[in-house]
């Protein structure tokens, strides 16, 4: 078991250290076990450079820079073990638009692996999917389609 | 394998069916705040079997039933399926196309389905294994979860891990 | 100490429930105390009804709804005790289009009371405000003024 | 009485000092993630009386002081300092404008100035009772704070509401 959880931290690692220099563009991040010697129990840390600045912990970070961190973390995760399909409910909320059109390209990146329902109210996001739903909620208090394609309308 | 189609009945603002289909690669949901984009994203956690009424915002399990508004009464069940495609037979059914449901009554007893026919969870799950679907916490990502993975100590980072190990 | 308590709490009381219809355009909300007769440490829960909906506890409601009730709060405590001036950092993050703007135009009605600085990544709210400042991020890591005045680029 | 500027230099990421002045009656500070923004609202916290590094994202007070980059050395000290129209004679001081400062070395050690004289933390807080200013929690929202308002439990909600008693 803690070999397993040895050899897949590992692999996390590497992908993380990766995908982190992809959707930053630079810079550098590193992901550690506080105590190698305690498998059974020992806690991950994340330390993380964005580019020309100093290595931080991340609660230093800014608020966008965190999210694109973590967002770094579950694409490694997938790396490492793909799901067929994921679902992110505005995970694109606190990034600015240039790392909104980054992260949505990234994301077709990676539509030879998984299909992606994403959850948005960003038009940088909007512009980049294949499909849109529009929801509304009606005056009986209920959710309905609204139309099937919103991307005529987005244009 | 990929998400086919989701159908959704009586499961919180769904109090009329609604049907989406995904097949693109990449698909979004729009809406205002509040027109339940994040009730798909719960629909599709709880059809995977989740447990627990808060991960879904509610405090019991019978809360994800249409609990009504001004102008309609109350749903008494909620039901939702998912369609996966599965023409290359990466589950282990001879049928292209593998529809697992789940069903609520009031009471608050859960059903289980597949391509129709009532199993127990075990048996949704034992379908599901080394899929990498089923309720893991990261191939469904809900509102705020990123913050809470910023947020997290590293004790509480590791569990990550070990839910991919 | 304990009456003031209670006067501050109804006060607050009855301006967050009708900031609460302003911002909703419609429903209504309700602060209420867990405990009355414990004044020394009782709680205070906050119930919402978005317009058409049925009466919810906050964690019910959308991540949307939730912000723009608790953005209510922060406006009532402001009629409550004034401060002279507010600094928002995007607290409009989780608001979509409708809301950034209708927040916004509330925003406008206070001016008489306080100033306001908001952080934002919204389009929709720099251009309601009088004045933007511009940052950025040097190759050194170090942040300096982009332009005094990017509202004209902004139109 | 209202904010007319601000100065920060050495403070976090403002190696250089940078002035904003604030004359409308809203300003929008804008910029790519991790340009600084946050770290102006830091700053106004900070020099309003702050004693809290973890509620300036930091471990220790030391941490606001620019800790240098790729391309430039650390600073050795931060400063910070408001600027408030007094002429209507809100605080009770002769001048039609107050400037409040404060400033860290890296021992930690923080001097608070009113005026530029050098005064406690103790004057500052007396000049700005009852303005509504200081470091209270609802006229400085950080980013991330409506979610934690949103999220708390009804006995930490509570503590809003002891604060504008
Ligand atoms: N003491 C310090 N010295 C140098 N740089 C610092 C210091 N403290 C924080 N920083 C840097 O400031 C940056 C964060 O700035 P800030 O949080 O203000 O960003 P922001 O503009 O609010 O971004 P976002 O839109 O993502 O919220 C980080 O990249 C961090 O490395
Ligand atoms: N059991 C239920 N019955 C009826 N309505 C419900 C039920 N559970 C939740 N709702 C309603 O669904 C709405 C929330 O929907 P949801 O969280 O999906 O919104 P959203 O589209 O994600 O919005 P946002 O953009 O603000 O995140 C709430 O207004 C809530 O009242
Ligand atoms: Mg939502
Ligand atoms: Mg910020």
């Amino acid at each position: 078991m803690m070999d397993k959880f040895k050899t897949t931290f590992y692999e996390i690692k590497e992908q993380f250290e990766d995908v982190f220099v992809e959707l930053f563009n630079g810079g550098r991040a590193e992901l550690s076990l506080v105590d190698e010697t305690a498998l059974l129990d020992t806690g991950v840390e994340i330390i993380a450079q964005p580019p020309g600045k100093k290595l931080k912990k991340l609660t230093l970070l800014s608020g966008g820079e965190r999210a694109l961190t973590a967002i770094a973390l579950v694409f490694a995760l997938l790396r490492v073990n793909p799901s067929p399909f994921y679902i992110l409910d505005e995970i694109d909320a606190p990034l600015d638009d240039v790392n909104v059109v980054r992260f949505s390209n990234f994301l077709k990146e990676y539509t030879d692996f998984a299909q992606f329902v994403v959850v948005t109210h960003r038009k940088h996001m909007m512009t980049a999917v294949n499909n849109i739903y529009g929801l509304t909620m009606t005056d009986k208090g209920t959710t309905e389609l609204v139309s099937l394609n919103l991307k005529e309308q987005i244009q | 394998m990929f998400l086919k189609k989701i159908k959704i009945k009586g499961f919180k603002s769904f109090a009329k069916t609604i049907n989406l289909q995904f097949d693109t690669p990449i698909t979004a949901i729009v809406g205002p705040n509040g027109s339940g984009k994040s009730n798909i994203v719960d629909a599709a956690r709880w059809v995977l079997g989740e447990q627990s009424a808060k991960n879904l915002r509610g405090t019991e399990m019978a809360d994800v039933i249409f609990s009504g508004s001004e102008k309609l009464p109350p749903s008494s069940s909620a039901e939702v399926s998912l369609y996966l495609d599965n023409s290359e037979r990466v589950l282990d059914i001879e049928t292209d196309e593998v529809k697992i449901s789940r069903e609520v009554t009031e009471d608050g007893q859960s059903d289980y389905l597949i391509n129709d026919s009532k199993c127990r969870l075990k048996d949704v799950n034992e379908l599901l294994m080394d899929t990498g679907l089923g309720n893991n916490s990261y191939s469904i990502v809900s509102q705020g979860k990123i913050t809470q993975i910023i947020n997290s100590k590293p004790e509480n980072l590791r569990e990550l891990f070990e839910e991919a190990a």
